[in-house]
C-alpha cells in the first residue's frame, strides 16, 4: 500500500515543508 | 491513577493539536465574533470581492509591486471569465487541503503508539481518516452565514459559495449543514483534539493488516475523551454518545465529497488534482 501512496508515506517518514508539497 | 494517565494523554494531544493546527477553534470563534482586537477579516461575497480577496492575500505575502503582474494571480480581472476565477479558487483550496493533510499527519504521528503501528496501517489510517479530520476542522471556522478561509484572514459567505457553477456550488453546502449542527455540541479545542485522535484510530478502515493494536490505542483515547467531556461539560447529557454519532455522518460526507471530485475530474478539462489528494482519493470509496 505504501508504494501506491508515496507522498503520504514520505509525510509519515519525515515532515515535509509546505513548499515541498 | 488511571484517570491521571487519561488526563496526561488529553493534555498531550491538546498540545500537539495547538502545535500543528495554526487556527484553533478559540482563535476562529474570536475572529467570527469580532473579539480579536485586530481588523475584521476581508469578506468575499461575489466574484469581484473574490478577485480583490486574492489581491489582499497576495499583497500580504508578496509586497513588492513590480512582482505582481508576473504572478498572474488575479490582477487585470476585467478579461478573465468567472469560470477561470472559480477554477483558480478551486486550485488554491486544493493546495490548502494538501497543507492540511500535512498538519493532520504530524498530529497523527504525535498520538502515543501511532508511529509504532505497521507502516502500511499508518498509511491506511491516514488515507481514510484525513478527509474526515479536515471536515471536522472546518466546523469551528464556519457559522450559518459563511466560513473563515486563508488562516482566518478572509470570511467567505455561504451564499457566494452556493452561487458558484455546478458542481462547485454543491461542494460546501453539506459541510455547512453538518458544521452548524456539530457546533451546537460546543466542543472546545481539547475535546476536538481527542475526537480527532479517535477518528484517526478507527480499526474498521478497509485493508488494515493488524487491527488489534489500533483498537487498543483507540480504546484508551476513547476513555480519555469520555472523561474529558464529563469534566468539561458536566451538564451536557449524553455528549460522549452524541459526539461519537457524528462519525457516521462524517463517513457519508466524505463519500459524497469524493464522488463530487470524481465528477469534477470528468467535467472540467482544465482541472488538475493535487498529487497528494489524488493519492488519497484513489480507490477510497
Amino acid at each position: 500500500l505504501k508504494e501506491k501512496h508515496k507522498i503520504l508515506h514520505r509525510l509519515l517518514q519525515n515532515s515535509t515543508s509546505p513548499v515541498d508539497l | 491513577p488511571e484517570s491521571a494517565d487519561l488526563r496526561t494523554l488529553a493534555k498531550h494531544l491538546y498540545e500537539s493539536y495547538v502545535k500543528y493546527f495554526p487556527l484553533t477553534k478559540a482563535k476562529a470563534r474570536a475572529i467570527l465574533s469580532g473579539k480579536t482586537g485586530d481588523s475584521a477579516p476581508f469578506v468575499i461575497h461575489d466574484m469581484k470581492s473574490l478577485t480583490e480577496g486574492e489581491q489582499f492575500i497576495n499583497c500580504k505575502q508578496m509586497p513588492l509591486p513590480d512582482q505582481r503582474p508576473e504572478m498572474g494571480l488575479g490582477f487585470g480581472m476585467g478579461q478573465e471569465s468567472a469560470d477561470e476565477v472559480e477554477l483558480r479558487f478551486f486550485h488554491r483550496c486544493q493546495f490548502r487541503s494538501a497543507e492540511g493533510v500535512r498538519e493532520v499527519t504530524e498530529f497523527a504521528k504525535s498520538i502515543p503508539g501511532f508511529v509504532g503501528l505497521d507502516l502500511n496501517d499508518q498509511v491506511t489510517l491516514l488515507k481514510y481518516g484525513v478527509i474526515e479530520v479536515l471536515i471536522i476542522m472546518m466546523a469551528p471556522l464556519m457559522n450559518k452565514d459563511g466560513t473563515l478561509i486563508s488562516y482566518g484572514q478572509i470570511f467567505m459567505t455561504r451564499e457566494f459559495l452556493k452561487s458558484l457553477r455546478k458542481p462547485f456550488c454543491e461542494m460546501m453546502e453539506p459541510k455547512f449543514e453538518f458544521s452548524v449542527k456539530f457546533n451546537m455540541l460546543e466542543l472546545d479545542d481539547c475535546d476536538m483534539a481527542l475526537f480527532l485522535a479517535v477518528i484517526i484510530l478507527s480499526g474498521d478502515r478497509p485493508g488494515l493488516l493488524n487491527v488489534k493494536p489500533i483498537e487498543d490505542l483507540q480504546e484508551t483515547v476513547l476513555h480519555a475523551l469520555e472523561l474529558q467531556l464529563k469534566m468539561n461539560h458536566p451538564d451536557s447529557l449524553q455528549l460522549f454518545a452524541k459526539v461519537l454519532q457524528k462519525m457516521t455522518d462524517l463517513r457519508q460526507l466524505v463519500t459524497d465529497h469524493v464522488h463530487l471530485i470524481q465528477l469534477l475530474k470528468k467535467t472540467e478539462i482544465d482541472l488538475c488534482l493535487h498529487p497528494l489528494l489524488q493519492e488519497i482519493m484513489k480507490d477510497l470509496y
